[in-house]
């Protein structure tokens, strides 16, 4: 495989300095510190520290991804069995912001927000292969707004002016995605699926995505005409990669999958569900519980 | 094997005030042979709490005991661990070891981590948990 061929190409070039740390044979050629778990347990072995400094990250998206773990790993950090996806890695970046216009209020328009946003996805690393990218809003459950709304969700890809003088510099991408939300109050969190948008930037190599995010709300007439729009409070929406790692260390669910007799799935870009993490983790707990009693 | 087997017994394995049940029992049940052991452990003991937010506990568990002479389907070893054996006992090579208690089946584990730049990463890997041992 490309992570096997990649290390063996490590092992033979490597040259060992005198005063090299051990681990760093394990570094990659381009010698960007990737690979997940590994390096730092080498650091730990060779310097006894628990790793480097961390930015702390926002609480809100440590939050959602607590609520990940928890729908798929049990208690004891084994990876549900019972989970079809693919992927067994997933990646939430908070965005540095570029600059924020507050929302507009209109009562025919509603409720308009756009930001210019820039992630910088320098973590992923080569063998992580993106398989399906969200833009993650969430919602202050406190907003006065019908419980449904129509929202528009316009994006604007802007590449960054190409080093190479070979590439023709290239007008920004602009895509439209049109979808619908439902704000009830169990609600916290809004995927969009971007993954389309996404893809070939991150086959690319290409690790800072600029995109400005204009994200446009009207209450559903049919339901409430009386209801006044009020502004959305919308936090910068952060950026979901799910990722498949082809690393040895990685586990591999086809891998199981298969052994377990059921045909593995092969992912096709756009099938896979974008559903609220809330819905489903609160499924996934309950079916637990009701067998727990039986 | 018959004299291996002799000198096993002669080493004074039971003072005599043991009753003979105990003293049988010995055989019945092997002491110290390779099995999983449990082990926890939890990340704020290395300090890596600051970076691991889940599991909080990490049972990776680990393998240790004597492997039986005849190691056999119990172990699930293969022909070569009697071979090694046998070379040992025989001492045809001194620097061939006796067959060691190692995992033979893993379970993975997923991690939580917080990487240096604050974002967040789920992921699994492969082999982090102990579940079988076996003599090889």
């Amino acid at each position: 495989s490309l992570a096997s061929r990649g290390e063996a190409q490590i092992a033979a070039s490597a040259e060992w300095e005198p005063g090299a740390e051990p681990w760093s044979l394990l570094q990659p050629l381009d010698g960007r510190d990737r690979s997940g778990l590994l390096s730092p347990l080498f650091k730990v072995l060779c310097d006894g520290q628990g790793g480097v400094p961390r930015l702390q990250p926002d609480s809100r998206a440590l939050r959602y991804m607590k609520r990940l773990y928890k729908a798929y790993a049990t208690k004891e950090g084994i990876p549900k069995s019972n989970r079809s996806h693919l992927y067994n890695t997933v990646r939430l970046f908070t965005p540095h912001v570029q600059h924020d216009k507050q929302a507009s209020v209109d009562q025919v328009t509603g409720t308009v927000r756009s930001v210019d946003l820039l992630f910088n996805l320098d973590r992923v690393t080569a063998v992580e292969h993106l398989l399906k990218s969200v833009l993650l809003y969430t919602f202050n459950t406190s907003v006065s707004f019908p419980s449904a709304a129509n929202c528009v969700c316009h994006l604007v890809l802007k590449e960054p002016a190409s080093s190479s003088s070979k590439t023709p510099p290239r007008a920004p991408h602009s895509v439209t995605f049109k979808s619908q939300f439902e704000l009830k109050k169990k609600y916290k969190w809004v995927e969009v699926d971007v993954t389309a948008l996404l893809q070939p930037l991150v086959a690319s190599d290409k690790r800072s995505v600029h995109v400005s995010v204009t994200l446009t709300c009207v209450k559903d007439q049919r339901q409430h005409p009386s209801a006044q729009v009020s502004a959305l409070n919308l936090a910068r929406p952060s950026l979901l990669l799910y990722l498949n790692d082809t690393s040895a260390q990685a586990r591999h669910r086809w891998y199981s999958l298969r052994y377990k007799g059921s045909p593995s799935q092969a992912p096709d870009q756009g099938g896979l569900p974008a559903c609220p993490i809330g819905e489903e983790a609160a499924k996934g707990v309950r079916s637990s519980r009701h067998r727990h009693r039986r | 094997g018959q004299e291996t087997v002799s000198s096993g017994l002669k080493k004074p394995l039971v003072p005599a005030s043991l009753n003979l049940s105990e003293y049988f029992k010995q055989f019945l049940f092997p002491q110290n042979e390779c099995e999983l052991h449990d082990f926890r452990l939890s990340f704020s003991q290395l300090k890596w709490d600051n970076w691991i937010v889940a599991p909080h506990r990490y049972s990776p568990r680990y393998c240790k005991g004597d492997c039986p002479r005849a190691v056999g389907h119990r172990y699930g070893s293969p022909v070569h661990t009697m071979v090694q054996n046998i070379i040992y006992e025989k001492q045809l090579d001194s620097s061939v070891p006796r067959p060691s208690c190692v995992p033979a089946k893993y379970s993975p584990l997923s991690v939580l981590t917080i990487e240096p730049d604050g974002s967040i990463a789920y992921k699994e890997y492969e082999d982090m948990i102990a579940t079988r041992c076996t003599c090889r």
